[in-house]
């Protein structure tokens, strides 16, 4: 028997190959890959004595325990059992070739010289859950009890959902105190639904999805939950809870209707007594961003710049008065007003109003004085005020080209400040008038 | 004022009383300001150990009323650089300014008067009036008085001043005013006071002078700061802005 060392490929031949093979010979040929690996292997070259059943040389294959052929003859040729191109796959990581001659290699007295064969094996991966089904076919225990994973290899197992795998690594059993599901969408159901679902449950489905989404359950039929007929859920029930906040018990036949939760974050509670025979629930949640209300303005010299068909979680608005008018938010002047929409769907911040512009009572003017040539006494936007001085004694000093009327005239502007169209801010003087005595010496006496 | 008439109210507006050394004239300038003869504050021959009070009044033509409208404080005391104190013989450059501590409020008996703007004032026989709170023959006036005086030819005054061997200086910062026949001047207690004359053109009133010294009252002329030769300083000095 020759073992080859554990390879992932290699050939294995006959002895002297490709001089022809001795006689009275017995040779078995292990080769073996690595665990979680099948062995598969071809012929490349045959070319054996043939003979009925393979009576005097042959080459035997086998693999798990079972012979997977018995083959002499030579390639292409009818007589004798030669292998062809098939190939042959182990099961297990293991495959035994044996290689037997007689005493003589004659054909009608002429002595005939055969090479023997070339064949070629490689590992291929074993998949393991496939064979479980075999496995189960012959009454042997399955390799995962719930849910069976092939990789290159070797397989793990895993437990539907409400299940937890065991330290065997194999086997499953209720654990649904903690489930959490983050996906923006998905299904959540009592355990084995639609079959009756276990006793003694405790279950909580947590639901979690990032802030700004809101989130809504949709039960499906069938729902049925071990009910009373006088006593609200006395046996099983289930709670749903939002944020916290109590938004629901259930149990019964009739499916609960669909719930917006307004909540990123939902529990669901599945409580069950240690007898019963009903089929359970299942739900559908969804997702939906959180949308704010349009923004409305509270008077028409506000102005919300680049007004959104609709605001979600994190969008925000900016604010902004008409010309003269001024951002006020609870009596209190703003240089800049933006509202962001909340988690909640609501505003961070009430809308402004816009208040006009104020200029306040006009500044004194020393030696003069003004009138409103606008509404008397009103300072706000647009108002306008004429300054004159105090004649004859004092006169408004003006520069070329201007007038009294042109140097006088202050508007209440947009920034609040009344200001002439030329100086801005700065007042006109009145200058005194000098040499023009209103009474000035006269003698009449000659 | 020798040989006057009484002021009315609204006469002479820029009128102002000074109490300083001695009683003083002076007129307003601007809302602010006073015209004033550098000498009323720093008088010749005159021991100066301590600084007398400057007090100045607006605003009537009687003593008693034009104190009775408070007294104008004074913020600073401005001395024309050239003027001599020392020199009693010497009275050019007699012209100061003061600037009061709060601007006046205008009105019909309180006025500024311009300052010249051409050197025609000067010529002979231009008429003016000289008005002020001074000597009336030999009692002081109570009320405000006025003459109404030509300006003399320069060469007679001078003359007049050989001949009665006066060292006592005729710059050409000064014109002099009256004439000896006229027993019209103006006299002590009228220095500060302008020499004013009406404008025809643009009809408004011009401080071509201010009442400075003279030999004796009302026997000759009169010697006045001329001020058109002051007015670059007198306008840089009130910082007149445009």
């Amino acid at each position: 028997t020759i073992h080859l060392p554990q390879k992932l490929f290699g050939e294995v031949t006959s002895p002297l190959y490709p001089k022809p093979y001795p006689n009275n010979l017995e040779t078995t040929t292990v080769i073996t890959v690595p665990t979680g690996y099948r062995v598969k292997l071809a012929f490349w070259h045959f070319d054996l004595e043939p003979s009925e059943s393979c009576l005097y040389d042959y080459v035997k294959i086998s693999a798990d325990k079972k012979t997977l052929g018995r083959f002499c003859g030579q390639m292409g040729s009818p007589l004798g059992n030669p292998p062809g191109e098939k190939e042959f796959i182990s099961q297990g990581n293991k495959m035994l070739l044996t290689f037997h001659t007689d005493f003589s290699n004659e054909e009608n007295g002429t002595i005939m010289f055969y090479k023997g064969f070339l064949a070629y094996y490689q590992a291929v991966d074993l998949d393991e859950c496939a064979s479980q089904s075999n496995s189960l076919e012959e009454s042997l225990q399955p390799r995962c009890q719930h849910l069976c994973h092939n990789y290159i290899g070797g397989y793990f197992c895993s437990c539907r959902p409400g299940y937890e795998l065991q330290n065997d690594g194999h086997s499953c059993q209720v654990e649904c105190s903690s489930e959490l599901y983050t996906e923006p969408s998905g299904y959540i159901s009592s355990l084995e639904y639609p079959q009756p679902y276990p006793a003694d449950l405790r279950c909580n489905y947590s639901i979690r999805v990032e802030r700004g989404l809101t989130l809504h359950l949709k039960f499906l039929e069938p729902f049925e939950i071990d009910d009373h007929q006088q006593v609200h859920c006395p046996y099983d029930q289930l709670q749903i809870y939002a944020n916290g906040r109590n938004i629901g018990e259930f149990c019964g036949k009739q499916k609960p209707a669909d719930l917006d939760t307004s909540s990123n974050s939902v529990d669901l509670l599945f409580f069950t007594d240690e007898s019963g025979d009903s089929r359970g629930w299942k739900l559908h949640y969804t997702t939906e961003v959180i949308k704010c209300p349009q923004p409305k303005t509270l008077d028409q010299f506000t102005i919300i710049q680049n007004l959104q068909p609709q605001y979600q979680f994190r969008d925000y608005y900016i604010a902004t008065c008409k010309q003269g008018y001024q951002l006020v938010e609870e009596n209190q002047a703003l240089l800049s007003f933006t509202a962001v929409c909340q988690d909640d769907g609501t505003w961070h911040r009430a809308m402004p109003r816009c208040k006009i512009k104020d200029c306040g009572q006009p500044q004194h003017l020393r030696n003069g004085d003004f009138n409103y040539t606008t509404t008397e006494g009103v300072n706000t936007y647009e108002a306008r005020i004429q300054y004159y001085c105090h004649e004859p004694y004092y006169k408004m000093h003006i520069k070329d080209g201007s007038s009294e009327s042109e140097r006088g005239t202050y508007t209440c502007t947009a920034q609040g400040l009344w200001k002439n169209e030329k100086a801005g801010e700065k007042l006109p003087r009145c200058l005194p008038v000098c040499g023009k005595p209103v009474n000035p010496v006269e003698q009449k006496q000659r | 004022i020798i040989g006057g008439k009484v002021a009315k109210m609204g006469n002479f507006p820029w009128q102002a009383f000074t109490s300083i050394y001695g009683r003083g004239g002076g007129a307003l300038l601007g809302d602010r300001w006073i015209l004033t003869a550098a000498h009323t504050l720093y008088p010749k021959d005159h021991d100066m150990t301590h600084n007398a009070s400057v007090d100045v009044f607006l605003g009537h033509v009687n003593i008693s009323d034009i104190q009775k409208l408070s007294n104008h404080p004074v913020r600073r005391v401005i001395i024309h650089p050239d003027y001599q104190q020392e020199d009693s013989n010497n009275f050019d450059a007699d012209i100061a300014l003061l600037e009061l501590e709060n601007s006046v409020t205008l009105g019909p008996n309180l006025l500024p008067i311009c300052l010249p703007d051409s050197n025609t004032f000067y010529e002979y026989g231009h008429m003016g009036y000289v008005s002020g709170f001074g000597i009336m023959k030999n009692r002081l006036s109570d009320d405000l008085k006025f003459v109404h005086l030509p300006v003399a030819k320069r060469r007679l005054c001078e003359k007049w001043l050989r001949d009665k061997r006066r060292k006592d200086v005729f710059s050409q910062n000064m014109f002099c005013a009256g004439d000896p026949t006229l027993k019209q001047d103006s006299c002590q207690g009228d220095s500060g006071g302008v020499f004013a004359v009406r404008e025809e053109d643009t009809d408004r009133w011009v401080a071509t002078g201010i009442v400075s010294w003279g030999i004796g009252c009302g026997g000759g002329y009169g010697f006045y700061t001329n001020v058109f030769n002051y007015v670059d300083w007198i306008k840089k000095e009130i910082g007149e802005e445009d």
